[in-house]
């Protein structure tokens, strides 16, 4: 379940990135 | 004298490549509404009104979507998922959305 907060989060991260 | 003008036919309202107005989604291929194409938001909705933890499967989204082919409903979440928009949980075949937090 680690693993899924850190897709999570990567996911989160790269969306910020797009839609700044 | 005639002077030969074939009918020029210059478009000049071109006016939707308006720059930078919203969000700068540019990189081509046909931009619908928010960026995502029809096929990519129903994917990214059906994911997005999922409340399992787990997400959603591909199995799922393909029974939901019988009209859209199985090969379309993977695009779509790939490039959902590295837009951001989703991600994949227990699986590669998981997925859930990161807008409905």
């Amino acid at each position: 379940l680690e693993r899924i907060r850190r897709n999570k989060e990567a996911a989160l991260q790269r969306l910020a990135s797009r839609s700044v | 004298r005639k002077s030969i003008m074939t009918s020029s036919k210059m478009p000049q309202s071109l006016g939707s490549f308006g720059m930078g107005d919203m969000a700068s989604y540019g990189c081509g291929s046909s931009v619908p509404v928010n960026g995502l194409t029809a096929h990519q938001s129903q994917v990214l909705n059906l994911i997005k009104s999922c409340s399992d933890p787990e997400g959603l499967s591909l199995k799922e989204l393909k029974s939901q979507l019988h009209n859209i082919n199985i090969i379309t409903i993977k695009q779509a979440v790939e490039f959902l998922s590295s837009e951001g928009h989703i991600y994949s949980t227990v699986d590669d075949d998981h997925y859930k959305s990161t807008d409905a937090e």
